[in-house]
This record gives structure tokens, sequence and C-alpha cells, in this order.
């Protein structure tokens, strides 16, 4: 023998006895094993039933059994006088299985042929949170807020508290957790009134580095203090507020401590309260800045932009040099430069300098030389002149031969020309003549 | 030079002393690399010589300070029109010498100008002409240490062409005068180029410059009377110069 297989959960379903309409034969042991999924209950509706009727249903039987244990035994028809007949109203399963046994003996009244019976059930969802408190004493189903759903049941808490991980009973919420928003409210459970006893609740505000927070308590602040010479103690109810590499500062007493600006972009409340007095707690604001940076100061012979007042993290600053100076970082030059005010209030670099372009030594000037006419080491704005060895070499044309060197670092002329100038020979011009002074 | 004087220094700075397997010739400098001068000079039978034969001097006035600093050619274009296998055709008496190195000019070594387009040659004109040629001292002819220079004058076409027929009467085998030459020279002779000036320079002036008028290329005798000294026209190669330097 091997275990029948468990029956799969149907959500309804026909029961009918053997021959059905037609007359049940003697001698019947005939069982119906129903199932539906768990969450669910049976209705089971007998649309006909028609049974020898007998004292106690003693010969045939429709026996309805829950785990084993019998709940109905019906029998007869609707109008016999013997006989339990189930009437028109459905039956209802404890759980989500119910177990039919019909029986019938051997002998059947000749006079009369009963038919058997044809019932019809439904998977019907229970309602779980209705069900009574369980007499062991564990409790209700839900401790709080129960909220039926099909085939289940989930438990909700009120507000102030927060559901268990054991998804059933609530414990009382300190609205903890971290705070990651740019902006948001916090209140100690049960602001403004006083919560239970015994309260230890964390709070953690984090938002992105490159933020500061900045705490705003509402005026109804109200938290037990002790008084002491020394001024008001907070001894058996504090909150405490920890700023990142900041000794902890615990606060109580009556008066609200009004706007605190951390400078941190972590903050720490932890609110306590021990078993006896009173606290209606507190309330607050937060609001998120972002970190300021120095002023990038000037650049000489360049120009910061954009020109701001202040300079918050993630802005950018540009810097561009005067025509004829170029940018320059830890002795390169750099084609362009920005940089960014980062999260630790810092500048991601720091400011180049802007020096003076030059355009290099110019072009030798074949049979010819130039000299510097003002400026300095070819710099921006120098200008030289180009000369031929006069008297064997002239310029070519009347061109200018002073070139200025140009912000893009070339050797221009007034006209334009970058090229240096030609020397040509000069032709048919001795530097000494003959002289015929005979007659 | 018949009836010259010697050059002072710088006076004639473009001027150049060929040496063609030994015999002395004139030219002149016209750019950084190049050098003018007759084509005879440097055609022998017909060919063109060898630039290892070729030597070519300038910036000093005399021959034996000279000869120490020899220039080479790189190459050397003859006028392709010359063609005088029997020494009796002087036309187109013209050539171009390309140096190997190129010249940074002082006062010792100046091109010459070239003629300007249309340049005329008026007769009477002095030019100047210079050399290392032949010279005369008490009527004998002698080979010059210095450069040696003279004043002559443009003669006219004509008079020059009567003087070249009235010398074939005593001698055969004189060339002829074609439109690309010129005369100049005294009539009463004793002032002429020579032997060996060849190729060197017959200057003419405008606004203080000198321009290459002509180059030293035949004559009848020296310094004769009644005969001229024949110059290449320089002015009607212009073109064939200017070419000849751009393309190579």
């Amino acid at each position: 023998c091997s275990p029948l297989p468990e029956p799969e959960p149907q959500m309804y379903g026909e029961v009918q006895s053997p021959l059905y309409p037609q007359p049940y034969p003697p001698n019947l042991q005939e069982q119906w094993d129903l199932a539906v999924p768990e969450g669910y209950q049976i209705r089971l509706t007998f649309t006909h039933l028609d049974i020898e009727a007998s004292a106690n249903c003693y010969y045939d039987s429709l026996t309805v059994f829950y785990k084993e244990k019998a709940l109905w035994k019906f029998c007869g028809s609707e109008n016999s006088a013997d006989g339990h007949h189930p009437g028109n109203q459905p039956i209802l399963s404890p759980g989500n299985s119910l177990t039919l046994i019909f029986q019938s003996d051997s002998n059947n009244p000749e006079a009369h042929q009963n038919l058997g019976f044809s019932a019809q059930y439904q998977a019907i969802d229970i309602d779980e949170c209705s069900a009574p408190e369980p007499g062991d004493g564990s409790g209700p189903l839900c401790s709080q807020i129960c909220l039926n759903t099909l085939g289940s049941y989930l438990c909700s808490c009120h507000h102030g508290y927060e559901l268990r991980s054991d998804q059933r009973t609530c414990v009382l919420s300190c609205g903890g957790g971290i705070f990651d928003e740019p902006e948001g409210h916090l209140f100690s459970p049960g602001y403004p009134n006083h919560p239970p006893h015994a309260v230890s609740c964390q709070y953690v505000i984090s938002v992105q580095e490159g933020f500061t927070i900045t705490l705003n308590f509402t005026d109804n602040f109200h938290i037990e203090s002790m008084d002491s010479p020394e001024g008001p103690q907070c001894l058996h109810h504090w909150l405490e507020l920890t700023v990142r590499d900041e000794q902890p500062i615990k606060l109580c007493g009556r008066t609200s401590p009004g706007v605190i600006v951390t400078n941190s972009n972590m903050v720490k409340l932890e609110y306590h309260t021990d078993d006896e007095g009173q606290s209606n707690g507190w309330s607050l604001d937060y609001s998120t800045h972002r970190v300021k940076c120095p002023l990038p100061g000037s650049v000489a012979k360049g120009r910061v932009t954009p020109s701001l007042s202040e300079y918050l993290f993630r802005d950018y600053i540009y810097v561009r040099c005067d025509q004829g100076y170029k940018l320059m970082m830890n002795g390169r030059e750099i084609e362009s430069f920005s940089t960014i005010c980062q999260s630790n209030g810092k500048w991601h670099r720091p400011l180049p300098e802007c020096r003076i372009i030059d355009c290099g030594e110019p072009d030798p000037l074949l049979n010819g030389g130039v000299a510097f006419l003002s400026g300095f080491q070819n710099q921006y704005l120098s200008v030289i002149q180009y000369r031929c060895n006069e008297p064997f070499y002239s310029l070519l044309g009347d061109a200018n031969v002073n070139f200025t060197c140009d912000a893009d670092r070339k050797w221009r002329s007034t006209h334009e020309v970058i090229d240096s100038p030609l020397c040509l020979p000069v032709c048919g011009q001795p530097t000494n003549h003959i002289n015929v002074y005979q007659r | 030079i018949f009836g010259g004087q010697d050059a002072p220094d710088n006076t004639i700075p473009w001027q150049v002393l060929l040496s063609v397997s030994g015999k002395r010739a004139g030219g002149m400098v016209i750019g950084d690399r190049w050098v003018m001068t007759a084509a005879h000079n440097i055609v022998d039978k017909g060919a063109v010589v060898s630039n290892d034969t070729l030597q070519i001097f300038m910036g000093l006035n005399e021959v034996t300070a000279l000869k120490k600093s020899p220039l080479f050619a790189a190459s050397i274009h003859v006028h392709p029109e010359y063609n005088n296998p029997s020494y009796v055709d002087y036309n187109n008496d013209i050539a171009l010498i390309k140096l190997e190195d190129t010249l940074t000019f002082n006062s010792s070594v100046m091109p010459v100008c070239l003629p300007e387009p249309g340049a005329t040659y008026d007769t009477g004109v002095m030019g100047l002409v210079s050399g290392f040629g032949l010279t005369i001292e008490n009527n004998r002819q002698i080979l010059t240490n210095q450069l040696k220079y003279v004043y002559l004058p443009v003669v006219d076409q004509q008079t020059c062409r009567d003087s070249i027929t009235s010398a074939r009467r005593r001698s055969n085998n004189i060339p002829d005068l074609t439109t690309n030459m010129f005369c100049a020279g005294l009539p009463e002779g004793g002032k002429d180029s020579c032997q060996g000036d060849s190729g060197s320079p017959f200057t003419l002036t405008k606004d203080g410059r000198h321009w290459a008028a002509g180059i030293v290329s035949w004559g009848v005798d020296c310094g004769r009377k009644g005969t001229y000294g024949v110059y290449t026209r320089v002015a009607n190669y212009l073109n064939w110069i200017q070419k000849t330097m751009q393309e190579n």
C-alpha cells in the first residue's frame, strides 16, 4: 500500500451519491474528501437529499467529518418526519477540508426508492480576523489591526507603532530609521502627548555629502529635567544630539533649542525616557543646505567666472586669462580650467596662474637680423624689427618690418603678415666708387 | 683691358675671374648662386666644359690672391642657340654658371643688376668694362695681375658694322655683328677690352646702379684704331636668364 495523494484543492465542485439521480444501491460505503486552498472554508449546499430515513440515521446516512470528527449526519428527505435533513441552508466547514461518507445498509424499502443526494461545494474565504481569540493565551491574531484578505490576513498597526518581525504584534514606533530626504519632520512618539514610559528611540538624519543639516525645533518642547544648582540636568529623560566629530549634547527642559546649525551631513538623535516622569516630547523640522566653499579669490591677468557672493557645493567656476596670457598649472600650460566646489567645502583644485604668452625666438632672417624694439623675452606685445644686412641686402618692397608678438603666439606685422621678411641682394651699388678726377 | 686703370678694391664687386682649363676669362655675379659669362668661355669645340675644369674666383682684385679660394660650378647653362664651332659666330654668346654654394654678399662680392625690360643702349653713353685680360704697357701686351677697368662709350650699331666690314677687307673670317650684340669703344682706339676679358661685364649706370648691359664677347684686335669691342646685348636675354635661373 502507498498513501493516497492529497486531493488537489479546488475552489468548487459537486458531489453525488452513486447512480444519482437513480436510486442508490444497497451495501454502500462511499467516501469523498473535499479540499479547498488554505485560508478558505468549504460551503456545502445540498441541492437534493433523499436517503432512507431512520432514527439517528441508523440505516442509511451521509456523515460529514472534519478532521475525523463527525459534524453532521444526514438522512431522510425534505419533508420526512424521521431522519435529519440539512434543509436549504448550506453547511460551512471549520477549515479547508471536509470528508463525506455515504453508507447504505442491505435493505431498502421496496415501496420507496431513495435517490441519494446531490450537493455542490465552493471555497469561502475565511475571515481570520473575526475568529475569536485562541484560548491558549497567545493573544489575538493581530495585536492591533487585522485585515482579512482572500485566503489569508494581514496585521497592521496604528499610527506611531510598527509591526514587529512576527508580523502579528505592534511595537511603539520612534519614527526612526534613516531620514535621507533633503528636508523632513521628526517628532517623538506620541507627540504632542506624552508617550509610554521607557522610550528609547534613535533617529538618524543622513543626507548626501556636500549638504549640511539644520534642525529647527518647534516651540512646544518638553523633556523632563531635574533642577540643580548648576541648572537643569538631563538625568532621566533626554534627547541626545550627536554630530559627527563633535561631543554629543543632551537636550531637556521646556525651552525649545530653536534652530541648530549642525554643519554636518549626518545627525543622530537619541530620545530616552525612563519608567517614571512625564515628557511630552518634541518635534522638529530639518532642512539641508549645500556646503559652502571659500571665495576662490582672483587671478592676476585673468577672470574667474561666474562671480557669485558665495559658492556652494557643486558650483563650478572657470578661469580665463586676459588676452596675451595663458593658463598655467603646476608649471604646465593647460587649455582650460574649471573647478568644482566639493562636498568637503574645498575646491576640487586650486586656481591656476595666468602667465604672459611668448612667441618664441623670432625666425632668423637670412642676410639680416632681428632686434627688439620693446617688450621682454619675446612676450606678448613685444615688438621686434627685422633688418637686412645693408647695404648689401634690403628688404623686399617697403613692407613694415616691425613684428609684434600677437595673442596667438605668432609674430605678426601690422599688415597681419606672419612670414618673416626677405632680404634681397642689392645689385650694382658698390661701396667704393671709381673716382676719376683727371680731365 | 687696354688703356684702363687698376680697379680700386670693392669698386667692381661683381667681377668674376674664371679659369677654364687654365685659360683666363671673366664673368659677373648676377645672383647669390649665379654667374653670367660669355658662352665661348665654357664651350670648347662645341662642347660645354666639365664642371671640374672650371674654377671661379671673386672678391679680390689681385689674381694671385684671388686664386687662393676658388668656387665651383654646380651646373653650366649655355644659351641653347649659341653655336660657334668655327669661332666665327658669336651670336647668343651668353651662359650662366650655377654655383655649388650660396654667396653672401659684402663689399667685395655683390651682384650687378640685370637690365630693365626695354633697357636702351644709347650711342655715346659711357660704360664700364673691366677684366683680368690682356693689357698693354709700353706697346707690349702683358697678362695683368690686377683687375683693370676702362670707360668706353656705346658705339652706334651701323658705325660698328661699317668698321667690321672695313676689317673684313684686311682679314677673313671676321664674325658677323648681330642684333644680339652691341659695340663699345673709341674710334681712335687705345681703350678696349681684350683676350682674357671675355665674359666680363660692360655696365651702364642708371640711378647710381650699375646694370649689366654687355658681356665681353669678341673684337678685331684690341684697342686698334677704327675697331670696337663687341659685346653680347644682355637686354635681349632677360627672359632666358630668368627662366634658366627659375628652372634651376
